[in-house]
């Protein structure tokens, strides 16, 4: 999981 | 990346492509909601402020550049380009849609993963997008002949949040760790907006009759 509240998706 | 979110993701790339292709090479927007396309225009701009930040992917970079191009581009051609912008059917695309931005920002001040200006887009983004079909569907109803390719955007916009569902509980049951309520709880509201669309989309498409919403 991207670190962080990162969101990956689009 | 899982099947769910890659079919999701082609699905809404496939909506955009057939918008584009309507606009683009048929030179017509009709039954399309400019207030629809403005609000997806400030959902992208609002979500993807991370994008020269925050390092995904490759793939992850050009959608956002393809969503982010296209919404803009599609606006673009609605209001500016002079044979399209005469094919906008303005008088029955009426629905007020600067009052679902603000209570959307409100909503993203209160209910947010965290309380930081990019968190704060990004939870708005995500209610706004749940809610920005509405006019779209308004002006659906009130469109006679709805041309297939319109019948089509629609229908793919709206399996593309069917499939990320699917997604979410995917990586709900492999990612230990991924939970997103904010994204859960209005990908579902977003989907079961469609779902009378899908109902009559689904009927006409096995009749073989033209697709009509009862107003």
């Amino acid at each position: 999981e991207t670190s962080g509240l990162g969101h990956d998706e689009l | 990346m899982n099947a769910f979110r890659l079919a999701g993701d082609m699905t809404h790339l496939l909506s955009v492509v057939v918008l584009l292709l309507k606009i683009h090479t048929i030179k017509s927007c009709a039954g399309i909601s400019l207030k629809t396309q403005e609000l997806y225009a400030l959902v992208f701009a609002a979500r993807y402020l991370d994008l020269f930040i925050h390092f995904i992917s490759l793939y992850n970079t050009v959608m956002k550049l393809v969503f982010l191009a296209s919404s803009f581009s599609i606006v673009w051609y609605m209001r500016r380009h002079k044979i399209v912008r005469r094919t906008y059917d303005k008088d029955h695309d009426t629905f007020r849609h600067h009052f679902l931005v603000l209570p959307c920002l409100a909503l993203a001040l209160l209910i947010n993963e965290r309380f930081t200006f990019r968190e704060v887009m990004w939870a708005f983004s995500i209610y706004l997008e749940a809610v920005a079909i509405l006019p779209q569907l308004v002006l659906l109803q009130r469109t006679r002949n709805i041309d297939n390719l319109t019948g089509q955007y629609v229908f793919f916009l709206g399996a593309y949040r069917v499939l990320y569902i699917l997604n979410w509980i995917y990586r709900y049951f492999t990612e230990p760790h991924f939970v997103h309520w904010i994204s859960w709880v209005a990908g579902i509201v977003q989907t079961l907006l469609y779902a009378d669309f899908f109902y009559y989309y689904i009927m006409s498409w096995k009749n073989n009759v033209k697709l009509e919403l009862p107003a």
